[in-house]
């Protein structure tokens, strides 16, 4: 699967 | 953003304005665990190191200072001033027993071996298992104040709204992120006996004690 994208969650 | 995601990140945040605001009224943090507010205050310590290097909006940094800042209040007003109300008999979990492995295997399972996605891995880990001792405490005393089964509802209900939210995204943007959900996942499932006791007991008015 794709890489994560930006970690935009907290 | 998803309502589901805000919907978690304000009971999130609910969650820790209850706990701040029972200790500093009752100037009492009886009933609480201290080793699960320092392993929460690492788990935002360890996640929000981009804080000022990666801006995502100012909801974003904003909500992640509260946290921290509230976070190592809760540590403070707890081992320093109400020091003398910490119920050290009962707050007995060995922290080591869940850094040390849940450090190993964020070194082991990750998306990227680089110090900023280890610590973040290492921070979605921990914050799996941080509550852990608040539980174990809980079952050792086999009660719970009313406005500490509140906080814990509302921290169990948060990570339940992001599991919501990480469908909605995989159905909407076919986002996921394994480590994430699988974390959560088990987060979640640590609280359903709670979720049981606090619908069947606390919602009626009663006290919340576990069968002894």
């Amino acid at each position: 699967y794709d890489l994560p994208q930006l970690k935009d969650e907290l | 953003m998803n309502i589901f995601r805000l919907l978690g990140d304000l009971s999130h945040l609910l969650a820790i304005i209850i706990l701040l605001l029972k200790i500093w009224r009752t100037r009492s943090c009886a009933g609480v665990s201290g080793k699960s507010q320092i392993l929460f205050a690492l788990v935002f310590t360890t996640r929000y190191l981009d804080l000022f290097t990666n801006f995502i909006s100012m909801y974003n940094s904003a909500m992640k200072l509260i946290y921290l800042v509230c976070s190592y209040a809760t540590v403070f007003l707890m081992y320093f001033k109400f020091k003398a109300t910490y119920d050290s008999n009962h707050d007995t979990f060995r922290m080591e027993f869940l850094v040390v492995p849940v450090g190993g295997l964020a070194f082991l399972v990750n998306h990227d071996f680089t110090p900023l996605e280890i610590l973040w891995t290492f921070s979605i880990y921990l914050e799996a298992v941080a509550i852990l001792p608040q539980l174990f405490m809980i079952s050792k005393t086999g009660e719970a104040e009313t406005i500490t089964s509140h906080y814990l509802f509302a921290l169990g209900s948060y990570r339940a709204l992001y599991i919501v939210n990480w469908v909605f995204r995989f159905y909407t943007e076919g986002f996921f992120d394994l480590i994430a959900i699988v974390a959560g996942c088990v987060q979640t499932i640590l609280y359903c006996d709670f979720f049981y006791l606090y619908i069947t007991k606390v919602l009626k008015g009663k006290q919340l004690t576990l069968p002894a």
